[in-house]
Formats: C-alpha cells, sequence, structure tokens
C-alpha cells in the first residue's frame, strides 16, 4: 500500500492494488440471484473487500510514531486483512482454470457450481467484512446465500460422482465409513469383533478386579 | 523455581476469592481441592503412562483403577458429591460413568417406586453394573426410529427383546462391551399388534455367575477410537438380541405400562418427565465442557508465557509469545469462554431445579422453552470447547502435537460431545423450531 502512487507497480497476486482508485469506491451491481454466478461480479467484491481492508490497516498503521509497534498492536486486523487477500487468491485462480477449455460432458458445469460455492460460502462466512467496508448491502447478501442455498441443491445430485473423481482406492482411503460401495453397517459390524478386547468374552481383569466389587 | 513466579505477581485481583467464584461456591472449592490433592498424591491413579499402553493393558488398567476407587469411596466414606469429584479427577472414561451418569439416573427418572426399591440399592452397592443401551447402529439422535423390538407376549407376561436387523444393533453405549451385567434397553414396545413407540426396559445381559452374556444375547466392544488411551479406557460395545425373554414388570413403567393382559395404559404422569433427566444430562455436559475448556486454555496460557520468538531487538531476550496481539486475539477469547460457559451451567443447574419442581408441581409451561435451551448450549458450548482445545494445540506451537502436552488426549477425549447426547447440528434446529414457532 504503501508504495502504490510510486513508480513501484503491484505484481503477481496484489495485481489488483492497481485498480485501487476504483476497488476503494465501487458497490456491487448484484440485484438478482443471478448476478451472484458472474465471475466479474464474485471478483470484484472479493478485490474491494481485500483492497479495502488493507487501505484502512495502512491507514490507522501510518498514525504509529514506530511502524513496528503499530504493526504489533495492529496485528490482528493484519491477519484478517491477509485472509481477505489470500482468499481473493483461491477465488480467482479457480475463476481462472473454468476459463479454460475443460473437456467432458458437464464437467465444466460442475466446477462452475463448486467454485461458486466456494466463493459465496467465504461471503457469506466472512459477511462482517463485506458489509463493514460498504462493498455489499445486506440485502445483495441477501440473494447471495439464497443463491447459495440453490448452488447446493444443484451439487446434490452429483455429490457422489464428484468425489468418485478423486479416484480413490478403499485401500487408500482406509475407511470403513467412506469405502466405494457403500455397505458400511455390516463392514463398520465385521471391523468390531477383530478388536484385541474381543478375544475373550470375559476381559482380562474382570475376575482380578471386577469380580470383587460384584460380590462385596 | 517458579517460572511464573513474575508473571503472577502482575495480577491486580485475589486469586483464590477467583478460585471460589470458579469453583460456584466454598464449599464446592473446598471439595474440590481436597480431592484433587487426594487423586495427584496416590500412585495408583498415575494418568501419565495410558498413552504407551496396549489397548489390552489399558483397559485392564481401568478395571483396576475403577475398582481401587469404589475401594477408596467406601474406605474413606465419600459422600456421593465427594465421590463423584474423585471419578472427575481420576480423569479417565470408565463403565462407572455411565453406570452413575445414565443407568441409576433412568432408573431414577422412569421406573416406579416398586422398580425403584428393587434396582437402586443392586446398583448403589454396585452388585449389579449397568449402562444405557440407546443408540443403534442404524439410529443415533432420532430416537423415534430406534428398531430394537420388546413384543408382549401374553401366554408368559413376558416382552421379548429382539434385534430384527443388523443396524438394529445397539452401538455405542458405554460400559456394555466388556463389562456391564444389565443395561436399560430402549425397544419399540408392541402389544397386541400395536406399536407404542420407544419405551426403556431394564434387561440382565450378563450371568452374574460367570459374566458369559446370557441365552440370545451377543456382546463385544466395537473396537479401537480416535486417539491412543482418550476413549480407549472405556468399552463402548455392540449388543444384539435374539429373541430374549424378560418379565414385563422389568419394563420401566413410570410414565406408561403394560397391563397383565397386555393392554398399554398412559400413566398420568405425563411423558414430559423423561425431559427433567435430559436437562440434567445436558446440564452436565455444559458443565463439562467450560472445565475441559478452561484445561485447554490453561496449559495454552502458561505455555504463552513461557514461550518466546522473535520480536528481540539486537540479539537481547526474545518476546513472550503471550504479548503478541495475534496470540491474544486467539487465546483472551477462549480464556472469556472458560468462564462464560461456567457460569451459563451454573444457570442451567438452576434451571434444572426449577424444571423439576415445577414437573412435581404439574407445571409444564417452562418446559418447550427449557428444553429448547439446554439443547443449544449443549450445541454451542461442546461445538465452540472441541474448537477452541484444537485452537489451544494450535497456540502451543508444534509442542502442543506432544501427547506429553495433554492436549491431544484432551481433544480425543472431549470431540465426541459434539455428538453424544444428539447431535450438535440437530439440536440446533430444535432451538430454531422452538424459535419459530415463539
Amino acid at each position: 500500500v504503501s508504495q502504490l502512487g510510486s513508480d513501484k507497480k503491484p505484481v503477481g497476486t496484489t495485481a489488483y492494488f492497481l485498480r485501487v482508485e476504483h476497488l476503494m469506491q465501487c458497490s456491487s451491481i448484484a440485484q438478482k440471484a443471478e448476478d451472484w454466478l458472474k465471475p466479474s461480479v464474485i471478483l470484484e467484491a472479493f478485490e474491494a473487500r481485500a483492497v479495502r481492508m488493507s487501505v484502512a490497516c495502512a491507514q490507522r498503521l501510518s498514525k504509529f510514531a514506530n511502524p513496528e509497534e503499530g504493526f504489533l498492536e495492529l496485528s490482528a486486523d493484519l491477519v484478517e486483512a491477509a485472509v481477505a487477500h489470500c482468499q481473493l487468491i483461491v477465488v480467482s485462480k479457480f475463476i481462472e482454470k473454468l476459463q479454460q477449455n475443460i473437456p467432458g460432458k458437464g464437467v465444466k458445469k460442475q466446477l462452475e457450481i463448486l467454485c461458486n460455492i466456494y466463493a459465496l460460502f467465504l461471503l457469506h462466512k466472512h459477511l462482517g467484512d463485506f458489509l463493514s467496508t460498504g462493498v455489499i448491502s445486506s440485502k445483495q447478501a441477501s440473494i447471495a446465500n439464497d443463491q447459495l442455498r440453490s448452488l447446493y441443491s444443484q451439487v446434490r445430485p452429483n455429490a457422489i460422482a464428484l468425489v468418485d473423481a478423486f479416484n480413490y482406492t478403499d485401500h487408500f482411503l482406509g475407511s470403513v465409513l467412506g469405502r466405494y460401495d457403500g455397505n458400511v453397517y455390516p463392514k463398520l459390524y465385521e471391523e468390531a469383533w477383530k478388536d484385541p478386547l474381543n478375544d475373550s468374552v470375559v476381559p482380562d481383569g474382570f475376575h482380578e478386579y471386577i469380580r470383587p466389587m460384584l460380590k462385596q | 523455581g517458579d517460572h511464573l513466579a513474575s508473571e503472577r505477581k502482575k495480577a491486580n485481583f485475589d486469586v483464590d476469592e477467583m478460585k471460589i467464584v470458579w469453583a460456584g461456591s466454598r464449599h464446592a472449592f473446598e471439595i474440590s481441592d481436597r480431592i484433587a490433592r487426594l487423586v495427584a498424591s496416590d500412585l495408583a491413579f498415575r494418568k501419565d503412562n495410558r498413552t504407551m499402553l496396549s489397548r489390552k493393558e489399558l483397559f485392564k488398567n481401568t478395571l483396576r483403577k475403577a475398582a481401587y476407587a469404589w475401594k477408596r469411596i467406601i474406605e474413606l466414606r465419600l459422600t456421593e458429591e465427594e465421590a463423584s469429584k474423585l471419578r472427575f479427577y481420576v480423569d479417565e472414561p470408565a463403565f462407572t460413568d455411565l453406570h452413575w451418569g445414565m443407568f441409576v439416573p433412568a432408573i431414577k427418572g422412569q421406573g416406579t417406586e416398586e422398580q425403584q426399591q428393587k434396582w437402586l440399592p443392586l446398583a448403589y452397592k454396585m452388585q449389579i453394573i449397568g449402562c444405557y443401551a440407546q443408540t443403534e447402529l442404524g439410529h443415533g439422535s432420532n430416537v423415534q426410529g430406534l428398531e430394537t423390538t420388546a413384543t408382549f407376549d401374553p401366554q408368559t407376561d413376558e416382552f421379548i427383546i429382539n434385534s430384527p436387523t443388523l443396524t438394529s444393533s445397539k452401538w455405542w453405549p458405554g460400559g456394555l462391551g466388556k463389562v456391564s451385567t444389565h443395561a436399560v434397553v430402549y425397544a419399540r414396545l408392541i402389544t397386541d399388534g400395536q406399536d407404542h413407540g420407544v419405551h426403556g426396559f431394564i434387561v440382565q445381559l450378563r450371568s452374574l455367575d460367570d459374566h458369559l452374556p446370557l441365552e440370545g444375547i451377543t456382546i463385544g466392544d466395537i473396537g479401537m477410537k480416535f486417539g491412543n488411551g482418550a476413549y480407549n479406557t472405556m468399552d463402548n460395545g455392540v449388543l444384539r438380541f435374539d429373541n430374549v425373554r424378560i418379565p414385563r414388570n422389568q419394563m420401566l413403567m413410570r410414565v406408561s405400562r403394560v397391563t397383565r393382559e397386555g393392554k398399554y395404559v398412559h400413566s398420568n404422569v405425563p411423558r414430559q418427565l423423561v425431559y427433567g433427566t435430559m436437562v440434567f444430562v445436558r446440564q452436565t455436559i455444559v458443565s463439562d465442557a467450560s472445565c475441559a475448556l478452561s484445561r485447554a486454555v490453561c496449559i495454552a496460557t502458561r505455555y504463552s508465557a513461557v514461550r518466546r520468538q522473535f520480536g528481540s531487538q539486537k540479539g537481547g531476550v526474545e518476546t513472550q509469545v503471550i504479548d503478541y496481539k495475534t496470540q491474544q486475539s486467539r487465546l483472551f477469547p477462549l480464556l472469556a469462554s472458560a468462564y462464560a460457559f461456567r457460569f451459563v451451567g451454573e444457570w442451567l443447574k438452576w434451571l434444572y431445579t426449577d424444571v423439576t419442581e415445577r414437573l412435581q408441581a404439574n407445571d409444564f409451561s417452562t418446559l418447550p422453552e427449557a428444553h429448547a435451551c439446554t439443547a443449544g448450549l449443549k450445541s454451542l458450548t461442546t461445538s465452540a470447547t472441541a474448537d477452541a482445545i484444537e485452537e489451544c494445540r494450535k497456540l502451543c506451537g508444534g509442542h502442543g502435537y506432544l501427547c506429553s502436552s495433554g492436549l491431544p488426549e484432551l481433544f480425543a477425549v472431549y470431540v465426541p460431545a459434539c455428538t453424544y447426547e444428539g447431535d450438535n447440528i440437530v439440536l440446533l434446529l430444535q432451538v430454531a423450531r422452538f424459535l419459530m414457532k415463539t
């Protein structure tokens, strides 16, 4: 932030700082639930939130005579600004991935749904940031949450296939609950009997410690 | 020496008085302090080797401790309050938790006077060991979905307890796998072809002579659980019934009963009585949350004062981690939560007595609110505490991952609280339902 306006340009994942003027004063155009499916709407909201949180910290930091002292004092807020920046990175990379050619029937569509779920889930979870920085209104927040709920319904029929895509063998996953064929309960029951405690019906220690109690 | 002496000198409040506030009263503090020292000073209660024992050794050791604790309780003529404090400081999940915490209260809550007179003395003297067999392999939070059946046979004046499917196997009840001789079993009551929903029955599981399971009963341990040590000191069990017969009078009949002819009769004691027990159990869970949270916070706070990292100017002494705002912003809200949960737990104790008194006076007006409120507080405090213990592990840096830090085992023992006695999300929905109705 301190280099903004100088000839040292922000690069890489901080490139959005180049548009700091716009991002400091824009407000989201989302009017309808569908608007929250647009990558541009999502991206702008996340970028504006990240920029505004960084700039706010920088402004408060500038009031300290000793910057190092200021950094320590404000570090909890700085962490939140850092989180906002990093979440933006993940969201933007997901959106970039979807702009590439992705073969396979319905594959890209599913990934778009997951991308929107990831973004809107974060937006809802960190709503305080988005509202307090004025990036979105509480009305926009509410329709975003409605959209998120509808996205869950779209994932539901595809959920098992989506985790099948990880292509894990039962051996590698090592989980009765997550076994490929879903035959969970009989297998849980079967596994139980392998425990060393089940070597005998009457456990070691019963006669020595418990029987005297029962018989006293 | 006391590395934290300089820290303690900084305090600007009276610690001894705060101890009383935390304990709840001077009386509670004195008992807790005395019993804590008693347990800490007795080598028989050592617990630093739990993570090194095999499961069989660990379990046998738990039986030894439980028997030893019982002997000490009798020798020292401890009161019920002192005995429960002793079990708290022994700090090891064991069959005794369910015998005293669920089996006895269930008989007290749902047994008729005669049934209490018959079973409670046996339970109090530990001449029988009981557990609470409700949850099944296929059903947990939805009690009304349980599949185990109890069909009345008017010919023999008995109930036939049966596990019709694999998923109806009882699964999880603590103490069931290896130790318990009896259980309160929850099953669908069926009489003259009618299903009257889930009711409780006292069922003997094992012979009191050779401890072998009785005819038609299959019992075992459900296998290792999360963490080494932790809940593996407990024989959570699996139980299947193959048409096991019990006398009719072993149905807990305070709320409803079946006559000799097999007629289902609702006694005038309303079903809500069961809620009283539920409020009691949830109140203990909330106060457990404050205890578990305070242990994690105590470890993380002290270590954060000991641990120094970065911050030194020109090679001087590094900064204490507890002086970093980021550490404070993560740790101090958890410290505050420990006290917050403590005081809401104290209020719940009051609420429980209030609900019980109102039930005695047939006043059910506050019951739905009390039920929703305790469901929500159980959910909120246990979720927050489980997350907080994990946060405290991270607050201790890499060393928090060592078993010797105490945090892995505390986490492993504590996190089941988020799903037992009602899944936390399901409980919050009960609160929401009540809010919408309101």
